[in-house]
């Protein structure tokens, strides 16, 4: 699967955001994200995973600089749509490994998870497409990361 | 916004499985999927958010006709790793907006979570990459979904 790996991806500039226990109807969605765009923030990553008991975890990803704007947002917003709570993070920061045809090789998202675990990385958040597999990790771990990556993936060869 | 959504794709071939309460610790993530790379299960989407109180949640999604093999290894995995359980659901499907530099481009993905409101279509996962927002909702809304968004993105003129 190493063949099909063309580069490692990695990002500093990175804030994260989860508003938790929201109430998981339509439209939730819609008035979180439609509240940040009116203030011009760029979202980058945004992670619903599966419910639990009708509430669901909506995190998000921004640059550092619009984080106060954003926490002026979701304070607003999370009571305004019933949420439970929010939390947020500036010492992340998000790594992916970018390739083609992802999606028909299983394991490719594996081995990028073994290689952060071999380094005792922690993931924090995980968000995929056909092309890109990424994780948020902590800021001290990023070149660790960038690094076994490389070494995983054979890019690290010339 | 509307100018910069290209596509509109969708997949009705879709289980969702989402294992809860995982330990929030390197390796985690490695020994879900590898295991389940193991039996040969391709996975489409991953989706992880923030965790809470040193435990979190991963969903995952893969072709209906694997839910059976993803199954016989997540009863087994989720022991394995100390999970509190694990969910699937069959009656799904995937809905995602295809575009270019949607990252510079706030309020796409709140332009499609309101379109699917509007026709009060819940969300269940969502996961994006800079170029797709990808959703996951029930297998019976998925034509209205792509029709929506397809007038949305002004995709249905000629
Ligand atoms: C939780 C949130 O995504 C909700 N299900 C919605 O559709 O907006
Ligand atoms: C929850 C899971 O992703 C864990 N944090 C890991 O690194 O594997």
């Amino acid at each position: 699967t190493t063949g099909i790996i063309t580069g490692v991806a990695h990002d500093r500039n990175v804030a994260k955001l989860a508003l938790f226990d929201v109430p998981d109807r339509p439209g939730i969605a819609r008035t979180v994200f439609k509240s940040l765009a009116s203030q011009d923030i760029n979202v980058d990553m945004i992670v619903q995973s599966a419910n639990r008991n009708e509430h669901n975890d909506i995190s998000f990803t921004i640059t550092r600089n619009d984080l106060p704007r954003a926490l002026k947002v979701v304070e607003r917003v999370y009571q305004e749509i019933g949420a439970g709570g929010f939390t947020h993070g500036e010492n992340v920061a998000k790594v992916s490994i970018v390739g083609a045809g992802m999606q028909s090789n299983p394991g490719v998202a594996a081995d990028m998870f073994e290689a952060l675990a071999d380094e005792d990385i922690n993931i924090e958040m995980i968000s995929t497409s056909e092309i890109k597999v990424s994780c948020v990790v902590q800021s001290q771990d990023i070149e660790r990361a960038v690094q076994i990556l490389h070494q995983k993936f054979k890019l690290d060869q010339v």
